[in-house]
């Protein structure tokens, strides 16, 4: 017990069960049950995702699950002690482990805004980010959500500057002029400060998944202290061409909904 | 008692229906040959084995068990769960050293979480919890 050989003949160590090589039909079957078990209609395909690396969102997630799994096991580990071993500190805040142990289900969304808005000198630059939340099962309700920006640290012209960052919801949008924008949030920040910036957008997304059609995403804006506006990427946000693992992205948590609809009597 | 005993297999094996394609005989529940005694079987599921490591990022599997032996299902049009169930209980009256305790009673699973990529490649984070198994079984 305790040792089991995985399909390309090598040793692992799953606790006691054994593994063996499963015959198609086996394959097929279990492939069937599992998919029952998760609720999913068939086997996701994803977009073709690079080799080995996931960026942020995936990250971000991930030390989730293992915040999750890590206190399944403390569960444990306070009643076999002698099986504690020293952990890494998580990524994810204080405040959203609070919200993943409330949390049913958690979900993180693609940025599917495809370009920056850069218009002339008088007008304002700004980035666009758009997620699709249609695809939230029924019953589901929005608990908390996140919009979450790397920022890098500042060198050359800007690096002594602070800005001011702003965070918007599209409310309406024009052919030719700006949109009717909603402002979220503003924040100060130092050119030389680095890390994930957070941005509570609840309301935001439990409007998008009640109305979809009122899913126009979000803009940031980016001034100086003078109150010129600049481009996200001089003031050191990462957007879609930067690294994979600083990508921006939103993470909403989920609790089935415990509405119960009443019949009228 | 031993007359009666036989009478109750020639019994059993009459009411069991024979499945010539698998030309298999029901085996002699006296026989000292325990080979085919019905026992539990632990499998470890691999997602990778199952080539699902593409949209499944974590657990890489779990553990799962199964039993196998006298007490398999073999469920075709005249047997299922719960007749073979029935057939167990008296069984077990007769051996119950022999066999395990037939079960229908509703089994609660372990919760587990699992993360995995949807089709737009958005990332989901599941918690499935309070899952009961409600098929009957060697338990």
């Amino acid at each position: 017990a305790g040792s089991s050989f995985s399909v390309d003949g090598n040793v692992e160590a799953h606790a006691g069960f054994m593994h063996r090589r499963l015959r198609t039909h086996e394959k097929r079957e279990m492939q069937k049950e599992i998919l029952s078990v998760l609720g999913l209609p068939h086997r996701p395909r994803p977009h073709l995702l690079s080799q080995g690396k996931y960026n942020s969102a995936p990250l971000f997630m991930l030390d989730l699950y293992n915040t999750i799994s890590s206190e399944d096991k403390s569960q444990i580990l306070d009643r076999y002690p002698s099986m504690r071993t020293t952990q890494s500190p998580p990524l994810a805040t204080y405040q959203e482990t609070a919200f993943l142990n409330d949390a049913d289900m958690v979900m993180s969304f693609v940025n599917l805004a495809e370009y920056d808005r850069e218009f002339s000198p008088q007008r304002r630059h700004h980035k666009e980010f758009k997620f699709n939340l249609s695809q939230i099962p029924e019953g589901e309700a929005v608990t908390a959500a996140e919009f979450r920006l790397y920022k890098e640290c500042v060198s050359g012209a800007f690096r002594n500057e602070t800005f001011l960052l702003k965070v918007y919801q599209v409310v309406k949008e024009h052919p030719n002029r700006e949109a009717d924008l909603f402002l979220l949030e503003s924040r100060v920040l130092w050119a030389a400060e680095e890390g994930w910036l957070e941005f509570d957008i609840t309301a935001t997304s439990n409007l998008w998944v009640m109305s979809p059609v009122h899913n126009l995403g979000l803009q940031v804006s980016i001034e100086t202290s003078s109150g010129q506006s600049i481009g996200c990427k001089e003031a050191g946000l990462v957007g879609r061409d930067g690294a994979l693992e600083k990508q921006p992205f939103m993470v909403a948590f989920f609790k089935v909904s415990e509405v119960h609809i009443r019949s009228a009597r | 008692s031993t007359g009666g005993k036989r009478r109750q297999q020639n019994r059993n094996r009459s009411t069991q229906p024979q499945d010539a394609s698998r030309g298999s005989s029901l085996p002699d529940y006296n026989s000292s040959d325990q080979k085919t005694a019905c026992r539990k079987h632990e499998l470890y599921v691999s997602f990778r084995e199952l080539g699902w490591q593409d949209w499944i990022i974590a657990p890489d599997g779990y553990a799962a068990n199964y039993c196998d032996g006298e007490c398999s299902f073999p469920l075709n049009a005249h047997m299922n769960a719960t007749n073979h169930a029935i057939v167990q209980t008296l069984v077990h009256l007769m051996n119950p050293e022999n066999v395990p305790k037939p079960c229908c009673a509703p089994t609660k699973l372990h919760a587990i979480s699992v993360l995995y990529f949807d089709d737009n490649s958005n990332v989901i984070l599941k918690k499935y919890k309070n899952m009961v198994v409600r098929a009957c079984g060697c338990h």
